[in-house]
């Protein structure tokens, strides 16, 4: 089934590239196949401008208020966020542990960096995923290509620099060939 | 080719524009 493309309203801001919102929560005590992987991660929405993306934010629970083993996903429009995807198959992501508490200020201004084009890195961005975890959480920012090492350091200083990280912050990149 | 950029305080500003309710 073909969704329709988000478009900007009349006076909104458009911004550089449509993204969707996802959520997917872990079924306890079910095996993590790629297939029910599939089946757990649920669409929130497209948007294509500034004042779209509010409409969606202003009513999602904050990171730092869910329970359980739960993610949110922000991908450009037309990427899954999973591995499996053409735009993710030769990436990459930087993965930040955050202590419990910090979840939501990142991840708010993770985000806004991104739809911002803070990055400054082309078309190489794919998305953004928050995972909420018992003892920390994780954030991660999954690009295209893993072995374009100039772009994964200007993205890992980018990190550093809109996320206002302790200087202490381990920072970890991991490819998806490594990983699979 | 042209990029759309915005810096998070005008993207923070934007939130409370009555278009974005």
């Amino acid at each position: 089934t073909k969704r329709k493309v988000a478009v900007p309203g009349a006076g909104e801001h458009p911004l550089q590239y449509n993204y969707t919102f996802w959520y997917s929560r872990r079924t306890p005590g079910r095996p993590t196949s790629t297939q029910s992987y599939e089946q757990n991660i649920k669409q929130i929405g497209s948007f294509a401008s500034v004042e779209q993306f509010w409409r969606f934010y202003s009513h999602m629970i904050r990171p730092d208020d869910l329970t359980g083993h739960s993610d949110f996903h922000l991908f450009k429009e037309g990427i899954k966020p999973m591995w499996e995807d053409d735009a993710n198959k030769s990436g990459g992501k930087w993965i930040i542990r955050l202590r419990k508490g910090l979840a939501s200020r990142c991840w708010e201004n993770l985000i806004l960096a991104i739809l911002g084009e803070q990055f400054m890195v082309g078309e190489e961005i794919c998305g953004a995923v928050v995972s909420v975890r018992f003892q920390e959480d994780i954030i991660s920012i999954w690009n295209k290509t893993a072995s374009d090492q100039a772009t994964t350091a200007r993205i890992r200083d980018t990190l550093r620099r809109v996320l206002n990280l302790p200087p202490n912050t381990i920072m970890e990149y991991k490819n998806t060939h490594r990983q699979h | 080719g042209t990029r759309i950029i915005y810096d998070r305080k005008f993207l923070l500003e934007c939130r409370s524009s009555p278009l974005a309710r």
